[in-house]
């Protein structure tokens, strides 16, 4: 919205491009103080700059990314995270083909190697792109190593422990509100 | 759930699997007619049966892929899409590389004939999956055969008309919100 040139927006406005409900982004903000105004909505700059202090922007998280085939390759080229909170420092793949080599400066390890790596490097976030009939394996391992947190790409419903974050990218999901917007227009 | 041999569950479920909140998942349920039972949740067959009847699943919704690079590439290969109710028909690229290849048995067209190949096809989705400087384009393209909604891979913000249905598939945000689980935990 910044770079659109705005200076204030509402809390509606920012629930419709997060996709979530105004009435969450309104609880979850107010739980940080006071900076909206009633009836006004919330000055872009100083919303942008809360959310910063609130997420800890001045730290960058690092993150691996399990599983370098076409979905890896394309997150570790994506430009939208260069700028932002995250960094992929790390790389893992099974394939001798692949282990070893180095795509946009991040290197590839050898999965074998991935306790060892994650502990050096003392990762808190993973990323899953692996083949579903891997990705709770190498699930296992990430959490042994000490990563509390992850991205999961592949279509499989992954157990975790209550204190491990994992947020599912269902594409399938996404899809079915396009076609149901569809069949109710 | 189904697959994990549950017999009902609760709105609450339902929501934290989909990411959205409970009131909601009860509110879009209660506008199809009553069939949860107050503090007892949903029967999860009955649901799943009301909800395919939502959507409109005994209709298949047939896609287009623009741009078959990295992403693209996995797209076409995702397991997840073909038994739901989606399925990727048709790809587009500007690559002489890779128009007239087949990945997945869907055809690469060149992106010239994007007009053509969308109205013969009466399609109605489309994924973006092309750098970002040339998705507002392919999406003018899109429309202009007839498109009516679009999941946006590319990080950019795209403007579409009001008729048109458009979900952006965000990472940053979904990053920022494990850093933001990481950093108040
Ligand atoms: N949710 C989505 O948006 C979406 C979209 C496309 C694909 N996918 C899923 O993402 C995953 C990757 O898709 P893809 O097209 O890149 O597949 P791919 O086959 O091209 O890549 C998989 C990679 O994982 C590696 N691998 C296999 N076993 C491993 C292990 N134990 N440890 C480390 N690496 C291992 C392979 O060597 C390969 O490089 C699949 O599960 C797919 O279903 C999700
Ligand atoms: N949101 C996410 O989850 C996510 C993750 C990774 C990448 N991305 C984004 O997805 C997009 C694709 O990423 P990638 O790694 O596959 O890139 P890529 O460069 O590998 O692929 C881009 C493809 O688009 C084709 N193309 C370029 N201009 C075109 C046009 N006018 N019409 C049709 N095709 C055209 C290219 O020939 C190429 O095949 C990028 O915008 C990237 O930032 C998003």
């Amino acid at each position: 919205m910044e770079k659109e040139g705005r200076i204030s927006c509402s809390s509606y406005e920012i629930g419709e491009r997060a996709d979530i409900l105004d009435t969450k982004v309104r609880k979850d903000l107010s739980s940080f103080g006071q900076f909206g105004i009633a009836g006004r909505g919330y000055k872009i700059k100083n919303l942008k700059k809360k959310i910063e202090e609130i997420i800890g922007k001045d730290s960058i998280w690092k993150i691996a990314v399990i599983g370098v085939g076409n979905l890896g390759t394309a997150l570790l080229k994506y430009p939208g995270f260069k700028e932002e909170c995250c960094k992929i420092v790390l790389a893992f793949d099974s394939d001798p083909q692949k282990i070893g080599k180095i795509i946009d400066s991040v290197p590839i390890y050898d999965i074998e190697s991935i306790e060892r790596e994650i502990r050096k490097n003392n990762l808190k976030i993973g990323i899953i792109a692996t083949p579903s009939e891997e990705a709770q394996n190498v699930v296992n391992r990430l959490i042994k190593s000490g990563i509390k947190a992850l991205l999961n790409f592949a279509p499989v419903s992954l157990s975790v422990p209550d204190d491990i974050k994992i947020i599912d990218i269902d594409l399938t999901a996404r899809l079915e509100a396009l076609a149901y917007y569809l069949t109710h227009k």
